[in-house]
């Protein structure tokens, strides 16, 4: 009743379009997911 | 930015999932690899009747090839930024090393939008939040072992690493207890602030020992589904300036990585006991051809729930300590790993 699980460590999927120099004009195209929502973000206006 | 109804919406950031683990579904079994996700309740995989072109590059469920399958009827779907995850729900037995669950719901995806699940070393997602989450999907895995007594206790336990060694997992999910061979020093336990999530009450956040965030309290989950950690946006840039991240041009922070070692540290204050990361713990390197690269671990997000603004306590965290989820008595542990 115990049941153990080996958990893979693998590169992310961003960490393969950037190796494959395809990550910047991946997000240009896609939102992947709702944190692409953020991907404008920048230092609050004022700012150094 | 989002605000959460009744229960909670998951938001899904498989841009950076790296922790998988193996599933078998069906009779005879069919093997899937899934992200075992504290941050949602539902079970999905590929359907071979999915012509998506995410799809094309994993494996699919063939339900007509499993003599324990039964139909459902009932489509669900699941919401990204870049569209609309369409299937039909089953229920089948679904074995998790050895061990089998019997009749669990799940769902098979006929359509996945964008091209994000194209690259995806993972076929589908195993959802382990509250049954709450699963706002569509039926019996989350966990409670549907829990019901059919197949565990010692109602606890599941995860251990991430970053280290890569040959031989060894670099995670283990632990169904049923808590391995005491993987973490050391004493557990401390926090309750369960909200059953949707793993949410639990943050005291503050600490940077180079002034406290400037959550310094009344605030919410957090504990979401292995996510790699980063995340927090409200004017939180997350202002940490972004005190670590020196500077934003590139599509939205990342970027490090100098010759600077790790003066970066300071972060320490997130939870039931009253600090739990601290270095820059070695919340950078992260990459190698591009010969060159490093060293990311921000932290991301913006902007979630409101009616406890307030959550922080998401993602991978980043989580590579650090040890963490065990106790349905019995609604609380989190966390210890050194």
């Amino acid at each position: 009743a115990l049941v153990r699980v080996p958990l893979k460590r693998v590169p992310s999927i961003r960490s393969q379009l950037r190796s494959e120099g395809l990550l910047q004009e991946f997000l240009k195209e896609n939102r992947p997911d709702m944190f692409g929502r953020r991907y404008s973000q920048c230092f609050p206006p004022g700012t150094p | 930015s989002l605000r959460l109804g009744r229960s909670s919406e998951k938001i899904y950031n498989f841009m950076d999932a790296q922790y998988f683990g193996d599933i078998t579904l069906g009779t005879p079994g069919q093997n899937f690899s899934v992200v075992f996700d504290t941050g949602s309740s539902d079970l999905w995989v590929p359907s071979t009747y999915c012509v998506s072109q995410a799809c094309a590059t994993h494996k699919r469920f063939r339900a007509f090839e499993s003599t324990s399958f039964r139909h459902d009827g009932r489509m669900f779907g699941i919401h990204y930024g870049s569209g609309h995850l369409l299937g039909v729900m089953g229920r089948d037995n679904l074995t998790v090393a050895g061990m089998t669950a019997k009749n669990q719901e799940f769902g098979e995806s006929v359509y996945e939008p964008g091209s994000a699940f194209v690259m995806a070393r993972f076929d589908g997602v195993l959802g382990m939040g509250y049954p709450a989450l699963a706002e569509i999907l039926g019996n989350p895995v966990f409670d549907n072992m829990l019901a059919q007594k197949l565990l010692d206790q109602p606890v599941f336990s995860f251990y991430l690493s970053r280290k890569t060694a040959s031989g060894t997992p670099e995670g283990e999910l632990l169904l049923g207890g808590i391995d005491e061979a993987l973490y050391n020093g004493p557990i401390n336990w926090l309750p369960v602030t909200a059953k949707g999530y793993w949410q639990i009450k943050m005291d503050s956040l600490v940077v180079q020992g002034v406290s400037p965030f959550c310094s009344h309290g605030c919410q957090a989950i504990i979401d292995t589904g996510t790699s980063l950690i995340a927090g409200p946006t004017e939180d997350i840039l202002n940490i972004q300036q005190l670590i020196g991240a500077s934003p590139t041009n599509i939205g990342e922070f970027i490090i100098d990585c010759a600077r790790l070692i003066s970066l300071p540290r972060i320490t997130f204050v939870l039931g009253g006991k600090e739990y601290t990361l270095t820059s070695e713990h919340y950078v992260r390197k990459e190698m591009l051809g010969d060159r490093m690269l060293c990311f921000s671990g932290f991301q913006a997000v902007d979630m409101v729930s009616s406890e307030g603004p959550l922080w998401i306590l993602g991978d980043v965290f989580l590579t650090q300590f040890y963490s065990i989820f106790d349905r019995g008595q609604d609380r989190v542990g966390l210890a050194t790993a």
